[in-house]
């Protein structure tokens, strides 16, 4: 029998300046 | 005391386990602080190698959590290294380089059919297997475009100081200073006058090194291409900007000049393997400009001879390189009125853009060609200055 590949779950991820936005709010949060 | 234990060694499967804990620490040593000669006389882009196979590791115990926060933390860390050293040639191909291939390796081993076809068996069994990374392609995908941008502007800003006296001002031709325009003669053609003066060989020397970081770095050779291929085009494009507004290397000399030193350019590129790179083409206004300043321009005959050669100038660029032609001497006539008249007619029918220079700052839109690796990771060797030991071979 052919053995078929295992469903993967797909990982969201941020865009690029999602990140950025998210990276700079969390250094000013930050002391 | 301590008994040292023989343990048996397990065949590594080319993962790599950490620590939650441990992820600042693997960021700092293999991204924020690492300095690309640390890594000389290893396997070209080894940091991205080490990435996805902790990202395989992670996947492999189906932690989504761990993958996000690694890759996150991989593209952020990349990001302010390349702020911190936005001049530094090296580092940004290095990251450039790096960023292509954890791309590269995350279509590689994305178990898309697609993109295995020139896997090993063994290869195979390297690939994801629980998480499907497409989005997180795109956006290291996002950031290679940033990193090439940042790449050229860091290149451009070391050569654009050499274009103008290394392809229009110097004389490498001998005997050619003595032909130059009457009253327009240089005030000294010595390099050791204090002046920014460069001569072509600076400009060569200088994309030799260029050329020898991003081989050594091991960057695709696609893009080291496009980036040829960019930097032909602004010294295509400042130089001819130069041209067309300096009446003083409007001249036959300048012209003979300019194709040598066109010339010497091909020479290096095909000596470097990247005459396909398109770079040539680019630099076509200035060799047609080159030619025009060279040719006779006096007869019905001279005007048809430069309408049919000067393809890839305007008609306006045309007429403004013939307006500030300067004669080399008493014996050699001015461009005449009705010979300007003469090629403007032949012309008109031409839809030409109106804008008299070309845009130097102009950017051709960069590919990153799918490149897989025939490395497997079970080869790979983590050499022990990266300080990486809290890394289990799995």
């Amino acid at each position: 029998s052919s053995q078929r590949p295992r469903p993967r779950v797909l990982l969201k991820a941020p865009t690029l300046a999602e990140m950025e936005e998210m990276n700079t709010s969390e250094e000013e949060e930050s002391p | 005391r301590q008994v040292t234990v023989q343990r048996k060694e397990k065949d590594f499967q080319g993962m790599l386990e950490y620590h939650k804990e441990d992820e600042a620490l693997l960021i700092r040593n293999l991204v924020t602080e690492l300095k690309p000669q640390m890594l000389s006389g290893t396997v070209p882009c080894l940091p991205a190698y080490i990435l996805y196979m902790c990202i395989r590791h992670a996947d492999y115990t189906n932690d989504d959590v761990k993958v996000h926060s690694l890759l996150t933390s991989t593209i952020n860390g990349i990001k302010k290294v390349l702020k911190k050293h936005n001049d530094d040639f090296e580092m940004t191909s290095f990251w450039l380089s790096n960023t292509c291939r954890l791309l590269h390796c995350l279509k590689q081993y994305s178990g898309d059919e697609g993109f295995m076809t020139q896997n090993t068996a063994k290869q195979n069994e390297h690939c994801l297997k629980n998480f499907d990374l497409t989005e997180y392609r795109q956006v290291l995908s996002d950031l290679s475009i940033q990193i090439y941008q940042q790449l050229i502007k860091i290149a451009e800003g070391v050569l654009q100081p050499m274009i103008v006296s290394a392809m229009l001002e110097n004389e490498s031709i001998q005997g050619l200073s003595g032909v130059k325009p009457t009253g327009y003669r240089k005030r000294s053609s010595s390099m050791a006058d204090g002046d920014n003066s460069y001569c072509l060989e600076a400009i060569i020397r200088q994309m030799n090194s260029f050329h020898t970081v991003l081989c050594d770095q091991g960057l695709d050779p696609e893009i080291i291409m496009q980036v040829f291929k960019q930097l032909f085009y602004m010294i295509n494009a400042v130089t001819l900007n130069n041209l067309l507004l300096r009446k003083d290397v409007c001249s036959w000399s300048t012209g003979m000049q300019l194709r040598y030193n066109i010339s010497q350019l091909e020479e290096w590129l095909r000596g470097r393997n990247l005459h396909q790179s398109g770079a040539v083409q680019t630099m076509e206004p200035l060799i047609q400009a080159a030619q025009l300043l060279q040719l006779k321009k006096k007869t019905q005959e001279d005007a048809e001879a430069i309408c049919s050669l000067c393809t890839s100038l305007s008609t306006q660029q045309i007429v403004k390189i013939l307006n500030l032609y300067t004669p080399l001497n008493e014996f050699e006539e001015r461009v005449t009125v009705a010979f300007i008249r003469t090629i403007q007619a032949q012309l008109q029918e031409r839809n030409d853009p109106q804008q008299l220079l070309l845009d130097s700052k102009h950017m051709f839109p960069v590919l990153f060609p799918f490149n897989p690796s025939s490395l497997t990771m079970d080869s790979i060797h983590i050499p022990a200055c990266l300080n990486l030991e809290f890394l289990n071979e799995v």
